[in-house]
């Protein structure tokens, strides 16, 4: 409604305003199949809207992910419902790499045919 | 170098696995390339255990105080075969199998080990040497970031801009030549990865990354693992 004619009818503005539309409109649809598909409970009301909140930004960083990396899929995963902070504390676990002096280099092997 | 290479078509490769809510995918990139090796080694595959991992490598960094194996709160591959040098090998997943927690007590059993660590080594940034020691001495132990990880689907991941601090540990089974990449008009070589997020994730629970400019930092932390040849129960 603060969109002017003149910016209305501007295809980038368009297409703003439709993908906003589409991913309040789509958000519950896609958070209903998630749930679904990935057997999904939340124990509160309060839970299942907080993930949802978290489900719906989850949604646009796929879809930041998809135009940085266009050449993978990116989209619903498993992980959907979890904060980047809460998939890095689960899901991640590698410490850092400081390169112990002790361990051996592997001798450099031919690669020529 | 093959120009295509996996070592799923081998038999070298266990089935994908579930680390569940637990960081602990350093203890499965450390199994999935001790299987491989064991593999090369006796011709046997074996699925070895994560759970002695978890639950008994609490193996040190000798450079880096309190830098320390840590169940679920992460480690390091090559610390992971330290330990399973040290402890004389891995017991089977049936014989100790993974429970997705930290909170028990060691259960390993010598008598039980099935596959010994005969030695390790890293291997240099150099994708030609990680192709060559990948064709010759089965999966390698590999860091990533995986921050396109969470929502990854399919395809060949190439970000334009990735980190390459690593923060997860995979294993890297094989590459292939030539995954179509549309909107760069030509075909992009790429890593074959096994995760360890279940079936249920990526592409059957597999990874593809492009090659050639260490992306997400793929090539910075590769390791390799030999089995001794021993005989099983």
């Amino acid at each position: 409604s603060t969109i002017s004619m003149f910016e209305a009818d501007d295809p980038l503005i368009q297409q703003v305003v439709s993908d906003a539309e589409d991913h309040l409109l789509n958000a519950e649809h896609h958070f209903a199949a998630f749930k679904t598909d990935f057997g999904k409970t939340y124990a509160t009301q309060e839970e299942h809207d907080y993930r949802f909140g978290v489900f719906k930004n989850n949604l646009l960083r796929a879809k930041r992910h998809q135009a940085i990396d266009p050449t993978a899929v990116h989209g619903v995963t498993k992980f959907s419902d979890l904060t980047p902070r809460e998939f890095r504390r689960q899901f991640l676990g590698l410490r850092r790499l400081q390169l112990p002096s002790h361990a051996s280099k592997a001798p450099i092997l031919p690669t020529n045919d | 170098l093959p120009s295509d290479f996996d070592w799923r078509d081998y038999g070298a490769v266990t089935n994908v696995k579930d680390q569940g809510s637990c960081g602990s995918c350093w203890s499965f990139s450390a199994t999935g390339a001790l299987e491989g090796a064991h593999f090369l080694a006796t011709g046997e595959l074996v699925s070895l255990s994560e759970q002695q991992l978890v639950d008994c490598d609490h193996e040190c960094d000798p450079e880096e105080y309190g830098a320390c194996d840590s169940g679920c709160n992460g480690g390091l591959m090559t610390t992971a075969f330290e330990y399973t040098l040290k402890a004389g090998g891995l017991e089977r997943e049936q014989d100790y199998p993974y429970t997705g927690t930290d909170r028990g007590t060691c259960k390993f059993d010598q008598s039980k080990v099935v596959a010994s660590v005969s030695n390790f080594s890293v291997i240099s940034v150099d994708e030609d040497q990680i192709a060559a020691n990948l064709v010759k001495n089965g999966p390698l132990a590999v860091g990533i970031n995986a921050v396109f990880m969470q929502t990854y689907i399919g395809g060949v991941s190439c970000p334009f801009i990735c980190s390459r601090r690593q923060d997860h540990g995979v294993l890297l089974v094989g590459y292939g030549s030539a995954g179509y990449a549309p909107i760069r008009f030509k075909e992009k070589p790429f890593w074959i990865i096994k995760n360890s997020w279940g079936a249920n994730w990526g592409e059957n629970g597999y990874y593809k990354i492009c090659r050639g400019r260490n992306i997400c930092g793929v090539d910075s932390m590769v390791s390799s693992v030999a089995a001794l040849h021993t005989t099983t129960r």
